[in-house]
């Protein structure tokens, strides 16, 4: 059988992960790697942009990068 | 590749800072 993307990029998949930390684009880029979703690069950069716009996380630096975060 | 997730973050980071 062919790989089933098995990691899906959804709001709530992001949500789950800033809540329980705060994390750079490129940590939740690793959450959710092409080859693990079945997304394009490019779909991935938009739907995760998308998906912060509409949660409108909190931010901070840490280390001189900046890092997402949300509160439940 | 490591590159192509550099270039990956640095697409979202310039979409972001558009909006932000």
């Amino acid at each position: 059988t062919p790989s089933s993307s098995d990691v899906q990029l959804t709001e709530e998949a992001v949500r789950r992960y800033l809540i329980r930390k705060p994390m750079t684009t490129k940590d939740l880029l690793k959450k959710f790697q092409t080859k693990r979703t079945g997304l394009s690069s490019e779909q991935t950069v938009n739907v995760l942009a998308q998906i912060l716009k509409r949660l409108n996380p909190e931010r901070k630096n840490v280390n001189d990068k900046m890092h997402f975060y949300l509160t439940e | 590749s490591s590159s192509e997730a550099d270039e990956m973050a640095a697409a979202l980071d310039l979409e972001l800072n558009d909006f932000m």
